[in-house]
């Protein structure tokens, strides 16, 4: 039996806002460890993996591991049905063919229940090396939003360059160019608005903002976005989940193939 | 420019 039950259900509902227009279907694979997911889009030039810890849920139960394949879009749907307030229980019996989702609203007595379809999924695993990268940035979140939104105005690409204690974004196109340039910020103020850069060797690396853009769509769940590169890897390009609390629940990570000259 | 794929870095477990 799995079962796991999240109060802010929010946080599910965001998670999955952030998914699935990058990738159509995918399986979770549910242990007492907690529930995560990686999957490619169809291109297979993005990859994206979630974690959220057991630790992070209201209740959490799995008795033996269960990979729950299912349409992403489908999930999708029913977790629209939910109210931002809802509290959301999942539940997926030993060998089930579906998941039921259980939504109640905050001191109200009313509870849905949705079930949605299981799939066999032949899922393809990617080990990702636990490397360090040699420009590491920290900004805010809706900051990267909006200069790949800007930025995709331009071009299809932006080039991403880093040195000494700033970062470049930047793209042309027919209409012209346009770049954005942040540096590293010295207030702690407010640590959410802040932009630090660790840099261990200036890099220049270019990527398609179709999936930078994607990736964006999950800054409602973290307020500060970390980019990682390193020359001729993938980007990375993570959000952290955090509850109401400030409690660490796990991450969403995407990972983006670089552009080359040819 | 050309993309490249995910799978030129990172392999199958």
């Amino acid at each position: 039996m799995f079962e796991a039950k999240l109060i802010q259900g929010a946080i599910l509902k965001k998670i999955l806002d952030a998914i699935k227009d990058l990738v159509n279907e995918a399986s979770w694979d549910c242990s007492s460890q907690g529930m995560s997911l990686q999957a490619m889009d169809t291109s297979h030039v993005s990859l994206v993996a979630v974690q959220m810890k057991a630790d992070g849920f209201d209740k959490y139960r799995c008795d033996r591991s269960v990979t729950l394949g299912m349409n992403l879009s489908s999930l999708s749907k029913i977790l629209k049905c939910a109210g931002n307030d809802d509290t959301i229980t999942l539940k997926a019996p030993d060998d089930g063919d579906k998941i039921t989702l259980v939504f109640e609203a905050k001191n109200e007595s009313e509870t849905s229940e949705y079930e949605v379809k299981l799939m066999n999924l032949d899922s393809e695993y990617l080990g990702i090396p636990d490397t360090p990268y040699s420009v590491n940035v920290k900004m805010p979140s809706h900051k990267f939003q909006r200069i790949c939104r800007d930025l995709q105005q331009i071009g299809d690409a932006v080039t991403i360059s880093c040195a000494k204690d700033s970062i470049r974004f930047a793209a042309k196109g027919d209409l012209g160019s346009g770049t954005v340039n942040l540096c590293q910020t010295a207030s702690a103020d407010k640590p959410e608005d802040s932009v630090s850069i660790s840099m261990q060797e200036p890099i220049i690396q270019s990527f398609a903002l179709k999936y930078l853009n994607h990736f964006a769509k999950a800054t409602p769940l973290s307020p500060q976005v970390s980019l990682s590169l390193s020359p001729d890897v993938p980007l990375v390009v993570e959000y952290s989940i955090t509850d109401d609390d400030g409690s660490d629940f796990g991450y969403i990570r995407y990972y983006l193939a670089p552009k080359i000259d040819e | 420019m050309s993309q490249r794929t995910l799978t030129s870095f990172f392999k199958p477990t």
